[in-house]
């Protein structure tokens, strides 16, 4: 079975989508292959991969609306190895187009339970949007795991125990298996005493629930995707590429020993 | 007629509740009576304002949800002349509880309308959550202009577009006097050759749409909500206070203007 990681926080900005691209292209990098799904509406990971507007007529939406079959809508990034189902403006839509499905948090689980492809795929990524709604329930629902970015700030650290909160009512109702896999400490300054004071605090309210890498703030990253590409791709040898690559190999060897 | 202003953009972490408490507080510390109403489920407007947890159960939900009358929702801040209508975690289930209501989108609206108290404010600020979903229409039915934060980011400005095809649609369908009142510059910081690049391309295809003043990156201002107050109290003399203070001046002259 694969590992399918759902990349959740209702809190805006806080690196979701940079980690989804980031850690998803260090993985491919050492021989894994992967696939992104694009849940979000602004479709963020599709541009930081370099999919173009003009490429994206087969996208999320299109599956979940059941218009396409879910196959049809992974295509091949312009790195080997790693894939993308990207997403398109339509998926704004879809929460009230679904409003009276009361199956419709199952849709995207039961896309990835009937798919041939998906079972080639390692790890398996979603993107989800900066909101606890249907979108991020269904990701949720789908995922075997959750993957936390949380940005070394005092309102992000705010949002942290209503995300424990929807994923303990996803995992009783909707999905015995889900999990939070871990939280990854994002935009990390150590100049700045507010930063080390969230993470030291994060860390001990959640132990061994943090990953050991943390991705500081680097400049680099946050360029990479105005060209298209991943920063570990982008400037590998910048302090951003390297913290996702570290962190790779934290999530590899977590797996490994599951 | 107040001024109502929905602060807007479904791109996280830009800066819109930083914009919301703090050119609040730097108009209401000129002696303009301000009202801010916390329409993200968050609650970081409410968390900023030091507003704690058990003073939130009159919140914009309960007004919304029309269990109060909407003036019992208004409460004082520690500031002068600066008020607020907190938000709570309930106000999340909004959109599904409303979803067969056809006349939803005007609810906030018909409470401003009906209010007695709200004639007495200057200016009232709605803080959005990073969606276009229901809550953001609501706002923008309700307000006759929106304020757009734009972080200094690449992702940050393809989602602008979008936002305004969103105001648009708003102005045509719902809200024939909606417009945007201009676009705020935040986390700007010129060390960053992609930030000066961002605020370059705004200023050129938006022109007089963008405020003089940009709000620079600045730690002071970040760490102001852990205290629960505004940067213009927490630090007054702090560059990120200095252009709050400079933005409230453009907005006055802006509207005395008009
Ligand atoms: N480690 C980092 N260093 C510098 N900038 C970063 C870093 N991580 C992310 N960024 C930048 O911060 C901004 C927010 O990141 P990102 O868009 O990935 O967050 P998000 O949680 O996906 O946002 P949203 O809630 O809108 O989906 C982006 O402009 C991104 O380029
Ligand atoms: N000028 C600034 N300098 C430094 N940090 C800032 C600045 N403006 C905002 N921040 C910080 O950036 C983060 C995002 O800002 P904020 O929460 O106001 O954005 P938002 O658009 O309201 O987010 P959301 O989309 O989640 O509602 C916060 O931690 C805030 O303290
Ligand atoms: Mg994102
Ligand atoms: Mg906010």
């Amino acid at each position: 079975l694969s590992n399918i990681i759902a990349i959740c926080n209702q809190k805006g900005g806080v690196g979701k989508t940079t980690t989804a691209i980031n850690l998803a292209a260090a993985l491919s990098a050492v021989g894994k292959k992967i696939l992104i799904i694009d849940l979000d509406p602004q479709g963020n990971a599709s541009t930081g991969l370099g999919v173009e507007y003009s490429n994206r007529k087969k996208s999320i939406y299109e599956a979940l609306a059941k218009s396409i079959p879910f196959d049809e809508s992974i295509q091949q990034t312009q790195l080997e190895n790693l894939y993308i189902v990207p997403s398109n403006v339509e998926l704004s839509g879809i929460e009230s187009e679904l409003a009276n499905d009361k199956d419709k948090a199952f849709i995207l689980k039961s896309l990835l339970n009937n798919s041939t492809t998906i079972k080639t795929f390692d790890y398996i990524f979603i993107d989800c949007p900066p909101a606890l709604s249907l979108l991020t329930v269904m990701a949720m629902t789908a995922a075997n795991s959750v993957l936390v970015p949380l940005q070394c700030e005092f309102f992000a650290l705010e949002g942290l125990s209503q995300l424990i909160k929807t994923v303990d009512r996803v995992q009783k109702n909707l999905n015995p298996e889900l999990s939070i896999d871990g939280i990854i400490l994002t935009m990390f300054d150590k100049r700045n005493k507010l930063s080390t004071q969230v993470a030291v605090d994060v860390k001990k309210h959640l132990q061994e629930k943090v990953f050991d890498t943390m991705i500081p703030r680097n400049v680099r990253v946050s360029e990479a995707p105005s060209f298209g590409m991943p920063v570990v791709i982008y400037d590998r040898k910048s302090k951003g590429s390297q913290a996702y690559l570290k962190l790779a190999n934290e999530i590899i060897k977590k797996n490994d020993n599951r």
